[in-house]
C-alpha cells in the first residue's frame, strides 16, 4: 500500500485550484507531471504484481514474469513493441461488464498474427502504415514504429484476456492519397 | 474527383472532394442523415492592459478572444485514405501545426476524430487558441448540453443564466462552459429526435456560439498574463523550445435522442474507466503460455 500512496499523495496535492484549472505557474507544472508520473510508476509495480498473482501459472514456469508498460501509446511510441517480433500482452478491464476495446500497438513489421485464451485463437488485425504528414510518428517522440497494429480486445468484466502477438509474413493496408481540386 | 465516403454498416461520414472537408454524416441503423462540416480555427487572444481592468488579457484563468468571428486555420485539408477490415481512416492535414485522422472502426456506432494541434506558431506576437469546430443545421434554438464532471446533464442557454439577469458582455467566452466528458446538442423543434453528441478524452471548454454548432477548444498558446495571479503568460514551450504538440480524440455520434442517450452513458464509461496494457516479452511459446 506505500507504493499506492505515493499516487494518492499527488493527487492530494492535485486537489490544489490551480493543477485542477491549470492556472500553475510553469515551474509549479513540471512539479505537479513530475508527482503524478512518479506516482504512476508505482503503481504499475503494484499492477506487475497483481497481474503475476492473478495469471495461474505452470508449476514448472513459476517465475515471476515482468510486465512493463507504454505510456506513449497515444503517439504511437512503444519500445518493447516497436523492438520486438514477438510478445505477449495483457489487458485489464476495470469496468464492471464485459467491454470491447479497439487497441493500436506501434510497430515496425509488415503483417502479425495474435493468438488469444488458452485454445489459441486467432484475432484479426490489421496493419496500418502510419503517417508523416499527420504526425503519427512525429519527428519529436523518437518512435521508430513504421505502423499502429489495429485489433480487437473482448474483455470480461474486472477481468483480462491475454495475447500472444507474433511478426508474420504478409502486407500492410494500403494508404491512398487523394489529388484536391483547388 | 468524386467525394471521399468513409463508413462502415452503421454509420458513414462524407467529405468534400474539393476542400476535404467533412460535408456529412448519416447513421444508417437510425435512417438519420444530416450536412456536417468540421474544421480548425483559432481565437486570437486579447493581448490586454493590466493597468486597466476593462481591458484584461487573455491568459491563464481567462479566454477573451480578440474579435467574436474566429479564422480558420485552412478552407481546405489534403487527405490521406486507408481502407481496411477493421479499420477505415481519413487523415487530413490542415497545416503544419493541424491535423487530424477521422476513424471508423468495424461495427462501431461512432466517429473517432483524433486531432493534433502544435506547436502553435507566436512568430507574429499573437496569442492563438485553437478550436474545432463541428457544424450542422440543427435548430439548436441557443441552447447546448454539457455534463456537470461526467454526473448530471446541464443545459446551457446562450446570453442566460438561470439564477440572475445576465449583462452579457463577452459573446464567445461568456457562452463557453467546461466540457468534462461530453456535449451535444439537440434538434429542439417540435417532433425533432436527432442529436449530436461529441465525448471527449479529457476536461476541455467549449459552446455553441451559434445554432447548430458546437465548438471545443483544444490547445492555447498566448503571450501575455492576465493578471489574476499566476504571474506567466500560458506560453508552454516545451523541451524542444517550440511549444507543445497536443494530440486528443473526440467521439462523434449522431442519432436519436434515446440512443444517443445510452450511448455517451455507456462510452463515456469506457472512456474513463480505460482498459490497462501491459506487455511482456517471455521466452514461454505460446502453447506453454495458454
Amino acid at each position: 500500500s506505500y507504493k499506492i500512496d505515493v499516487l494518492k499523495r499527488a493527487m492530494g496535492v492535485s486537489q490544489h485550484h490551480d493543477a485542477v484549472s491549470g492556472t500553475e505557474k510553469q515551474a509549479v507544472a513540471y512539479d505537479y507531471a513530475e508527482r503524478l508520473a512518479n506516482g504512476s510508476a508505482e503503481c504499475q509495480e503494484v499492477i506487475n504484481i497483481a497481474l503475476n498473482k492473478l495469471q495461474d501459472k505452470a508449476p514448472s514456469i513459476a517465475a515471476a514474469l515482468e510486465w512493463k508498460f507504454c505510456n506513449y501509446l497515444n503517439v504511437s511510441k512503444c519500445g518493447l513493441t516497436e523492438n520486438n517480433t514477438a510478445f505477449y500482452m495483457t489487458v485489464y478491464n476495470p469496468l464492471g461488464r464485459p467491454v470491447d476495446k479497439w487497441l493500436r500497438l506501434p510497430v515496425r513489421g509488415k503483417a502479425y498474427t495474435i493468438y488469444t485464451g488458452p485454445n489459441g485463437e486467432l484475432v484479426p488485425n490489421q496493419v496500418v502504415p502510419l503517417s508523416k504528414e499527420t504526425k503519427m510518428v512525429p519527428d519529436h517522440n523518437n518512435s521508430r514504429a513504421t505502423a499502429d497494429l489495429v485489433f480487437k480486445a473482448s474483455l470480461p468484466a474486472l477481468g483480462f484476456n491475454t495475447y500472444y502477438i507474433s511478426q508474420s509474413s504478409g502486407r500492410r493496408t494500403a494508404v491512398r492519397k487523394v489529388r484536391q481540386n483547388r | 474527383n468524386s467525394d471521399v465516403t468513409l463508413k462502415n454498416e452503421r454509420v458513414s461520414v462524407v467529405f468534400d472532394s474539393m476542400t476535404g472537408l467533412v460535408k456529412e454524416m448519416t447513421n444508417t441503423d437510425k435512417g438519420i442523415s444530416i450536412p456536417l462540416s468540421q474544421n480548425f480555427f483559432y481565437y486570437i487572444g486579447h493581448d490586454g492592459d493590466n493597468s486597466k481592468p476593462e481591458k484584461q488579457a487573455s491568459g491563464a484563468y481567462i479566454f477573451r478572444p480578440n474579435e467574436t468571428n474566429p479564422y480558420p486555420i485552412n478552407t481546405s485539408a489534403t487527405l490521406e485514405i486507408v481502407n481496411g477490415e477493421l479499420v477505415n481512416e481519413v487523415r487530413q492535414v490542415f497545416s503544419n501545426y493541424t491535423s487530424q485522422v477521422v476513424r471508423l472502426y468495424a461495427g462501431s456506432p461512432y466517429v473517432e476524430f483524433e486531432w493534433t494541434v502544435g506547436p502553435i506558431p507566436i512568430g507574429d506576437n499573437k496569442g492563438r487558441e485553437v478550436i474545432t469546430r463541428y457544424m450542422t443545421k440543427l435548430a439548436s434554438d441557443n441552447k447546448f448540453y454539457t455534463d456537470a464532471n461526467g454526473r448530471e446533464i446541464l443545459q446551457r442557454v446562450r446570453n442566460y443564466r438561470p439564477t440572475w439577469k445576465l449583462n452579457q458582455t463577452e459573446p464567445v467566452a461568456g457562452n463557453y462552459y467546461p466540457i468534462n466528458s461530453r456535449a451535444f446538442i439537440r434538434d429542439e423543434v417540435a417532433n425533432s429526435d436527432i442529436q449530436f453528441t461529441v465525448l471527449n478524452d479529457r476536461s476541455q471548454g467549449g459552446g455553441s456560439i451559434q445554432d447548430g454548432n458546437l465548438e471545443i477548444m483544444l490547445h492555447r498558446r498566448l503571450l501575455h498574463d492576465d493578471s489574476l495571479g499566476v504571474g506567466e503568460p500560458l506560453n508552454e514551450t516545451g523541451v524542444a523550445g517550440n511549444g507543445l504538440v497536443v494530440r486528443g480524440k473526440h467521439y462523434v455520434y449522431l442519432g436519436d435522442k434515446s440512443s444517443s442517450a445510452k450511448l455517451h452513458r455507456d462510452l463515456g464509461e469506457e472512456i474513463f474507466m480505460a482498459p490497462i496494457t501491459a506487455f511482456t516479452t517471455s521466452k514461454l511459446t505460446p502453447e506453454e503460455w495458454a
